[in-house]
């Protein structure tokens, strides 16, 4: 999970949407809200994780369909670490 | 028990040495049965918690059924540690558990629990590779038999919402539905612990339909998330699945109360987003302090039914 990413995008239009649903077919995109790209309706919040080697191609892809987006995770390998309170563990 | 970690992510077999222990140490009030074996064939435990008394009412808890969500085990592990602490101290857990059980299934899917911890930390569905497919693993929360595989379900054993080829296909979803069914009689409600979005949900999922005791529904919904605000601020929103979430079938909660289990809630623990599946350890204290109160309150409304 080395410098892979986590995005939240909202898609506004039945066209974003639609994008949104078809990025697997092309990507490895693992959903964490909703659990799947079925699911995803009009202005509703997006959360998917994606590998650090796609992450810039699919930034560009939510750019050029003009789906707001924000990263919530830059580096999850590094979240994950944080997770586990190291200092706990005696 | 003293030296074991609640506020810590724990490994499965850290908590199934656990569930041992607990019920060795508590034993006039805990007990430890085994209800099943995962696809992988560990064993899937249930504490019943309560004192020995018929017949008595009971709660039915699972935690962990999707892999990756660790807070969801890690409240079970809580709930048992403050039900055990406290009672004889804390007169409304003594008042609950003298005329109620609790029986908690504190990891549904182990198998899929084991794979996120040494595997793939983002592992959602259980390790079943009985499709034909070179992809592994069933969604158990779409494997239910309620209204399974109609509505945004998928039958490709590829995508992580797969529903299995047929209903309870999957023996962790047989143990617990095994188990649930034979204890019919007794059992008023059903939780079942997910993690993330801080949603309170009841049924149903598969359909925009409102339950004959909707109103009743919302307005535990409603006090529960009230109950859980009062401690941290923290907001849950609630309502039935299909119209907080989207519509879905095959999920747990909704198959429980078609089986008659008319107190029927999903909690989706912290948080938002800024944590996702990663809730860090330094929460985990502050989020199941604040569910304990919906629990119990949730408890306190059945025992008065």
């Amino acid at each position: 999970f080395d410098s892979a990413k986590v995005f939240r995008v909202k898609p506004h239009k039945e066209k974003q949407v639609n994008f949104l649903k078809n990025l697997p077919s092309n990507l490895q995109i693992d959903f964490w809200y909703p659990d799947s790209a079925l699911h995803i309706l009009s202005e509703m919040e997006v959360d998917f994780h994606v590998s650090a080697d796609q992450a810039k191609y699919v930034e560009t892809l939510l750019k050029q369909n003009g789906i707001p987006y924000e990263i919530l995770f830059q580096n999850l390998q590094e979240d994950i670490e944080k997770q586990l309170d190291n200092k706990n563990k005696s | 028990t003293s030296k074991y970690h609640y506020t810590k992510y724990n490994e499965w077999h850290q908590i199934s040495a656990w569930t041992a222990r607990i019920a060795k140490k508590y034993p006039k009030l805990v007990s430890r049965i085994k209800i099943g074996n995962t696809f992988e064939n560990r064993s899937m435990y249930l504490l019943k918690i309560g004192k020995q008394r018929n017949p008595k009412k009971a709660i039915f808890m699972d935690c962990g059924i999707h892999a990756r969500e660790w807070i969801s085990p890690a409240f079970c592990q809580w709930f048992v540690k403050e039900a055990t602490r406290t009672y004889g101290k804390d007169g409304n857990m003594t008042n609950i558990l003298d005329n109620m059980n609790f029986y908690v299934v504190p990891l549904f899917n182990i198998d899929g629990y084991v794979w996120s911890w040494t595997q793939n930390r983002f592992w959602r569905k259980n390790r079943s590779n009985a499709s034909s497919s070179t992809c592994i693993g069933v969604d158990l929360n779409r494997n239910f038999d309620a209204a399974w595989g109609t509505i945004d379900a998928s039958k490709n054993p590829c995508e992580e919402i797969y529903c299995g080829s047929s209903p309870e296909s999957e023996p962790e979803t047989k143990a617990v539905t095994t188990f649930i069914r034979s204890h019919l009689s007794s059992i008023k409600a059903y939780l079942t612990i997910h993690s993330y979005s801080q949603m309170l949900l009841f049924p149903y999922g598969y359909t925009y339909d409102k339950t004959p005791n909707y109103k009743e529904l919302k307005e535990l919904a409603r006090e529960a998330a009230k109950a859980i605000a009062s401690l941290y601020g923290k907001k849950y929103t609630y309502g039935t699945s299909a119209a907080t979430i989207y519509p879905s079938s095959g999920c747990s909660d909704d198959w429980a109360y078609d089986q008659g289990i008319k107190y029927s809630f999903t909690f989706e623990l912290r948080d938002k987003g800024k944590h996702g599946f990663l809730l860090p350890e330094s929460e985990i204290k502050a989020t199941c302090q604040e569910i304990m109160l919906a629990v119990k309150f949730l408890a306190n409304y059945i025992l008065r039914k």
